[in-house]
């Protein structure tokens, strides 16, 4: 179903979901919980988004019963440390490409990735100061990566 | 029409809310 406008801002997390269905099903859960009370946050008046977001629920509650042997998906807790380990272990693997001077897609793609799951994080809870750091860096460095890389510059 | 609209439009957001609601407590 194609994302209503007033929505745009959850659609990175919805593909990062889509890309983990099979990957790992408990960090796409995450993301489409985040992006439903998000979503439902931005718009859950207007009959597009309204709809888009009940199918978005239906999309969970099915998820959650093919999942409910799934301690990261019945304990918040262990499901904070299995989305916190993920966008740790993706921020720290862009890091060190980023330090080695190796710069391509698959490591601007991880630093964007991991500031998503640190977003997606929030619904565990207020961030800890360090995660905020993070992703506030990892968002700045995939963005000027990216924009080095199409401009034909080296990043520093 | 406009008041019917409205009032379907806020159960749905109710509906949802308690979706949500009980996807959650379930945890």
């Amino acid at each position: 179903m194609a994302l209503p406008p007033q929505l745009k801002s959850i659609q990175h997390h919805l593909r990062t979901a889509q890309e983990h269905e099979k990957r790992d099903p408990v960090v796409a859960y995450y993301c489409r919980l985040y992006a439903m009370q998000t979503g439902m946050k931005l718009d859950s008046k207007t009959p597009e988004c309204r709809k888009f977001l009940v199918k978005l629920m239906d999309q969970l509650e099915t998820m959650k019963k093919e999942l409910a042997d799934n301690d990261s998906i019945t304990q918040e807790v262990v499901g904070n440390a299995h989305i916190e380990n993920y966008a740790l272990k993706m921020f720290l693997y862009a890091d060190n490409e980023d330090r080695s001077g190796r710069f391509h897609k698959n490591m601007i793609k991880s630093f964007y990735t991991s500031s998503l799951l640190l977003d997606v994080l929030s619904v565990f809870g207020e961030l800890s100061e360090e995660n905020i750091q993070h992703r506030k860096y990892a968002r700045w460095k995939a963005t000027y990566i990216h924009n080095c890389l199409k401009n034909g510059e080296n990043p520093q | 029409t406009g008041s019917v609209g409205t009032s379907v439009a806020s159960a749905e957001q109710d509906e949802l809310s308690s979706r949500l609601a009980k996807l959650r407590d379930q945890m």
